[in-house]
Parts: C-alpha cells; structure tokens; sequence
C-alpha cells in the first residue's frame, strides 16, 4: 500500500508544470524514504532528478518499493482539476497498475477522485558522480528565468562564465550580441533577493538556451536557484522545494567540435 | 563551432 497526503497540492501541480516540457513520461519510485524521479528528456542532452522526501508529506506510508510510471501530460489533466488550495493523496495499491489522486477541499465538502492508468516504462537511471563545482551561484529564480528568456532572442546559446566578481550570461546572433552580468549583491533585504558566488576556480560554459528555458520552468518552485558548474561537465539547475525536497537539471555543455 | 554533448558520456548507465 502506498499513500501520499500533501496538504499544499499546488507543490505537486508545479512540480509537474516544471518537468512535463522536458518528458513525455517518467517513473515515479517510491519507497520508504519518499518519491524519486529520474528521467532524461528525449535527445539525451539533459537529466531531470526529483527528489520528494517522506517526511516532507503530511502522512506518508509506502509498505512496499512501487514504481510508477506515468504520461506526463495525462497527470497533468488531472493535476488541472485539483484547486491550488485542495488537499491532494496519491494512492496505490502493492503491484497496482492504477494510481488514484484524491483532491479534498479544505472543507471537506467536495471530494474527486481521479484513477489513471499506470505504464510499464523502460527504467534507466544513470549514476550521478559526486563533484566539487568549480563556482556555485545563487540568484533569484525569477532573475535567472529573465535572464534566460532574454537571451535567448540573440541565438540557441549562451555562454555562462563565473569568476570572482560576478556571473556573465552571453548570446550572439544574427542580430547581434547580448551580455548580462550580476555582480555579487553586497548588502540586500530579503535572502532571496541576493546574488552569492562562490568560486574555486573561474569557469566558462556553453549550453543550450532551450533547455536553460525548459528548467525555468521550475521558476514558481522557489525564489532562489542555484547553479554549480565545473570545467566540461554538465550543469547543475537545481530548485528547493520548500522542507519536502529539491528539482535537479543537469545539462551537458556544447564543446567544440 | 560547438556541439552538443549527450548527458550519458558524463553519466554512466547504473
């Protein structure tokens, strides 16, 4: 038997709304500990690592490890007909090939219950080797989301370069060029409005605007993102989801041909 | 000019 209560059912709806651009389907493993998914998108060039810990759940129960594999797109029409302030429990029977979503409103007076049918997947999880980054940054998530979307007028990619006195995003196309550069914040307000950089090393990245845009998805996640890179290996995007977990995007770099 | 790089020869297959 496996039963997930979350009483903030929007988390769920933008977690999906962060992952369904860039897979079609995707196995969601749960256990003891919670809800992992891995999953990369069809060209192979990025990976999409969520990770939902039990205790983050309202009630949580998993007897038995299940693995279920889902279409994206039909989870998401059912995600769309639980209200943002609804109470949402996934449940599963042992070896099911169903999954039921329960969306309860905070009254208790009106109670859906949607049953999807559940898919065999391919599972093929890659391990992840563990990194000391070269330059890891936090920005506010919605700056990073601008940022990306601006550049990607100018051409397919950008050029992330870190080094002590700030992070410079580039682009350069047909129309011309485009360069974005944060220093770290000095003093700000609020935590999430600050910009924080800690570099090793300088490092300097090409990736593809696509998939930068595909990650912002994740924007209304959390106020901050963090990005780590190292010299040719992949990019680290990775979003908190408030106590309960994290949404990781690695995306391999374009190296010269 | 840059190509793109495939995820899986940075990550191996478990």
């Amino acid at each position: 038997m496996f039963e997930a209560r979350l009483v903030q059912s929007s988390i769920l709806k933008k977690v999906l709304e962060a992952i369904k651009e860039l897979l079609n389907e995707a196995t969601f493993d749960c256990s003891d500990s919670g809800i992992q998914l891995q999953a990369m998108d069809n060209s192979h060039v990025s990976l999409v690592s969520l990770n939902l810990r039990s205790d983050g759940f309202d009630k949580y129960r998993c007897d038995r490890n299940l693995s279920m594999g889902i279409n994206l797109a039909s989870m998401s029409k059912i995600m769309k007909c639980a209200g943002n302030d609804d109470v949402l429990t996934m449940k599963a029977q042992d070896n099911a090939d169903l999954v039921t979503f329960m969306f309860e409103s905070q009254n208790q007076e009106k109670v859906m219950d949607y049953e999807m049918k559940l898919m065999n997947l391919d599972q093929e999880h890659l391990g992840i080797p563990e990194t000391d980054y070269s330059c890891v940054i936090k920005l506010p998530s919605q700056e990073f989301a601008r940022i990306v979307r601006d550049l990607s007028q100018f051409g397919e990619s950008v050029v992330i370069s870190c080094t002590k006195e700030g992070i410079k995003f580039s682009a350069g196309g047909d129309i011309g060029n485009a360069n974005i550069k944060l220093a770290q914040t000095s003093n700000v307000d609020k935590d999430e409005d600050a910009v924080t950089i800690e570099m090793q090393e300088p490092v300097s990245l090409t990736f593809a605007c696509r998939y930068l845009n595909s990650f912002a998805k994740a924007t209304p996640l959390s106020p901050q993102v963090q990005l780590s890179m190292s010299a040719d290996v992949p990019l680290v995007v990775e979003y908190k989801i408030g106590d309960i977990g994290h949404i990781r995007y690695y995306l391999a770099p374009k190296i010269e041909d | 000019k840059n190509k793109q790089a495939s995820i899986t020869s940075f990550f191996t297959k478990k």
